[in-house]
């Protein structure tokens, strides 16, 4: 069975979907399959790979609001061993009619057990800045929750809020759980920056990965080439890092 | 009656917060009263100003599901001339509560017409990164929409959907919507950011203010302080240009 994992913070523009699509283009470049779901409507990851969420006819939510299957909905990258299950506007439409509904929380669950387990070895949910039906969905289907936390002033406050909610979420719909964090668009040169840092690393150190993502402004070019950091500019810190942290992540599930 | 500014757009971390504060402590420099309302459950607005959402009793989320008036849910800042409606945890209830139920959209709108004509010149009210039911208020009581976009990929791509939103709203509960965008955290060393402000400025400069908000790390450093920029660092680039986008204000309603 794959390795299911959300991105999620409702923070926004902490790097969600930079950390989603940079950490699926590593662990495909290892050789592992993977499987990215964009369930933000604004469609930030379908975007970056070039594709347009307003002219698709497959996207996620058809397999939310129709009975379509993931793997029908899903498509091939122009990375191989990487597919991802576009998202587009009506995703929006989701939010609204599943709340309320029975069990509507497990629905993603469902579509992701339904899949051949032997297809891919990790799945990547990249979730909107916001706590709704669609990432209720991907934190009940997790089994690993990353929180991409820029190290600002607002961003470590919010910190207080995920946690609270990770915690709700491992009472009421998934008890296994798991949740770590990982510091992006880190500025050395930045004094609220290592300022923050130091405080994280002072108090929640056992909820950190190792790896720190700085700032890295290939990164914030390579969505306008349609490319993630490893085919944009492979050799940069941003690639190499998320390559590191793509490696912690092995430790975890599998 | 005060002059209603909304400060939205669903990209997440584009400065809507930061916009909303500033602008807020510019008027009030300038000794215009006003009002700022935060309707993101997150607080960072009220968070910015010191105060801490956890404890507050008397926040906006009273105003939407009790009956309170928005006077009695306000409080003066440090800054003269310059009071807030905080928000708290709590808010995130009225998005759910209020959802489908009879002229909701109204809600806000109808608390603003409550309030006394002169107490303020103007209304800032900073939205959350989503298109939920208090940004719906927000808009439907607006009589200005400033949408603070940041020069980046992403950001771009994402103006087509609050514009397609603006016009919804227009259709439907606000007729007099105006709308105008100003671009935020703009570096002058990144190539994407000056391609994507030269593409702006050819497409849309009708839509733009003339003030370009650049990068200034005091503007990421001040709320930590507890401090607007016009008394953090009061001198600086990020003081300097939300003054000028202030000035421009003026020119809007009054
Ligand atoms: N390490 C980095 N260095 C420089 N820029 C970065 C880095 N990580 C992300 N960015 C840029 O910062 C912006 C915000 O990142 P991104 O859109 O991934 O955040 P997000 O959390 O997904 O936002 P949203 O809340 O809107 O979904 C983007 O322009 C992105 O390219
Ligand atoms: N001109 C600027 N220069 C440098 N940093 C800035 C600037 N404007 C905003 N920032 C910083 O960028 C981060 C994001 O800004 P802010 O939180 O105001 O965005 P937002 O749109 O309100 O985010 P959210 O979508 O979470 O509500 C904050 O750390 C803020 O201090
Ligand atoms: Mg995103
Ligand atoms: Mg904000």
């Amino acid at each position: 069975h794959p390795f299911i994992i959300a991105v999620c913070n409702h923070k926004g523009g902490v790097a969600k979907t930079t950390t989603c699509l940079s950490l699926g283009a590593c662990l495909a470049e290892m050789g592992f399959s993977v499987l990215m779901i964009d369930l933000d409507p604004q469609a930030h990851l379908t975007l970056s790979l070039g594709l347009n969420p307003e002219t698709l006819h497959r996207t996620g939510s058809d397999a939310f609001l129709a009975n379509n299957s993931l793997i029908s909905v899903s498509r091939e990258t122009d990375i191989l061993g990487l597919d991802i299950v576009p998202a587009s506007p009506q995703l929006a439409l989701v939010d609204k009619i599943m709340y309320g509904r029975d069990a509507y929380e497990y629905h993603l669950k469902r579509r992701l057990n339904a899949l051949d387990a032997n297809l891919y070895d990790y799945v990547l949910i990249d979730c909107a800045p916001a706590f709704g039906t669609l990432t209720l969905n991907a934190l009940t289907a997790a089994e690993l929750l990353i929180i991409p936390v820029q190290c600002e002033y607002y961003a470590a406050k919010s910190l207080r809020s995920i946690l609270n909610l990770t915690k709700l979420i491992r009472r009421k719909t998934n008890a296994d759980l798991n949740y770590q964090i990982v510091m992006t668009m880190y500025d050395r040169r930045n004094r609220i920056c290592r300022i923050i840092r130091d405080q994280m690393e002072s108090s929640i150190s056992h909820l950190l990965f190792n790896t720190v993502i700085e700032v890295d402004t290939k990164l914030r070019e390579s969505p306008a080439y349609a490319q993630p950091i490893t085919r944009y500019a492979p050799e940069t810190r941003g690639a190499q890092q998320y390559r590191a942290l793509a490696k912690e992540l092995l430790h975890f599930g599998k």
